[in-house]
């Protein structure tokens, strides 16, 4: 397999993090290899699955952006079986003004990536809210990037932009990546501003079937230092991320 | 009066642009005359209050990171009689590496503001969801820094990072700065892990007595191209933040 999958989108707050850790332990528990790299300084999705949040610049992401390859002892174990992590730090901040105007700063990721691509089935990467270096950084590396889209005007605004990032990242470094689509977060179908602004949404953007409902059960799980397959196995958004995870090995094959 | 007020939180989505744009309206109808610059290069502050999001890069708060002193034609009025604002462009994405490493790079914005702070009783910054130079930049000019907060794992994990931030520009930029406070937004008393989670807020950050409760008519008011103070005047949001900005004047006097 070796899909490298960039789950990004500038607008903040869309569900990129949630989205990014329970689809990766869905992908784990079909029995596929897969590492989630966190690229967010916020180091979020580090958080959840480490439960700890310091670690030394040299054993996380960091090292892979100063041209090291990728080493054993970056990649940590989660408490999923086939589940990776290799954590951010808050020192990936300096590494938008250390790339800036780098002959090859586009491609630190993607070259270091490729030492371990062969030994996961998925890799998934959690971007920052922005289109800046570590987010170009993540989409030269990609076979596809996944868009959570929360159905709002600023989220629908910020669309096109992002599809522009992604044309020219297209044209210029990597002619292989692919838009697998976008899936629509905190959705609630009652609301009807809902349905009229689906309507607003370029046609250049599939749109996967897969729909995550709202749930005050996705905030709590967090608050708990758990997720939600530990922490409400038959809820709703978690049976959402299952399915999301077949649709997505569906539209990769 | 003359205060700059820069509404900061590198954590995505928890109301940034939304606070900008209803306090800074709330604040030109107490007869305040106001100012909005838009630092995000998303542009949501400018789509609301302009109707449009395309403007020549040069009318835009870009030329003020070029050394240019704010010109009239940057300033635009709104509806709202007493509210202006500048607007963002897509460009100021470059302002990140254009003034990395420059001696006077975290001062471009305040070197400007200086200009035309006294024409304004208030200017309020709506800030990008990162802690880069724009942001740096942002906190440099203001007088003070008010924290939007949701209740989320996230956004309280981010906390202190941004405290780090605000020490270091107060010890090194601008000895000034103070911390008005966090206001929760997306506030919603009756689910138990807010209450929980609120106890984990560091000491250092006062919180503001106004909350800002969760509400459908904020993204309805944006959908159809208006504002809360126009689409919903009695909404519960539009009144949060209307109290708001009586106490935020308290709090300054
Ligand atoms: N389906 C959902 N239902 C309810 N709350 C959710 C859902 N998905 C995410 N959330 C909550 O919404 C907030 C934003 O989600 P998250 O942090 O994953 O977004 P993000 O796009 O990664 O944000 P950032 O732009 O800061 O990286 C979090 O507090 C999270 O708990
Ligand atoms: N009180 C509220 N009730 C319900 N929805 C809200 C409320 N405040 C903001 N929202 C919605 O939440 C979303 C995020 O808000 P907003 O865009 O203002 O956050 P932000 O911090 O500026 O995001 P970013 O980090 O991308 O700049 C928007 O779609 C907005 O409509
Ligand atoms: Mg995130
Ligand atoms: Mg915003």
């Amino acid at each position: 397999m070796g899909y490298i999958i960039s789950i990004a989108n500038q607008k903040g707050g869309v569900a990129k993090t949630t989205t990014a850790i329970h689809l990766s332990i869905a992908l784990s528990q079909k029995n596929h290899k897969t590492l989630l790299i966190d690229l967010d300084p916020q180091r979020n999705s580090t958080g959840v699955l480490l439960k700890k949040m310091d670690f030394p610049a040299d054993k996380t992401i960091y090292s892979a952006f100063q041209k090291q390859p990728i080493q054993g002892d970056m990649i940590y174990q989660t408490e999923y079986d086939n589940l990776f992590i290799i954590p951010s730090t808050i020192k990936i901040v300096e590494i938008e003004n250390l790339l800036a105007g780098m002959v090859d700063g586009f491609f630190r990721l993607s070259g270091s990536i490729n030492d371990i691509s062969r030994e996961f089935d998925f890799i998934i990467m959690d971007c920052p809210p922005s289109l800046s270096i570590l987010t170009v950084n993540a989409l030269v590396a990609a076979t596809d990037i996944l868009i959570p889209l929360q159905i709002s005007k600023f989220s629908i605004d910020g669309l096109n932009g992002l599809l522009d990032v992604i044309n020219t990242v297209q044209k210029r470094y990597n002619p292989k990546l692919k838009i697998l689509g976008g899936v629509f977060t905190f959705y609630d179908e009652r609301t009807t501003i809902a349905r009229a602004m689906i309507k607003k949404i370029p046609d250049k953007i599939h749109i996967l079937k897969t729909k995550i409902p709202k749930s005050v059960s996705v905030e709590e799980a967090f608050m708990l230092k758990s997720d939600l397959f530990s922490y409400a196995p038959r809820n709703k958004v978690t049976l959402a991320y299952k399915n999301l995870s077949s649709e997505v090995i569906n539209e990769l094959e």
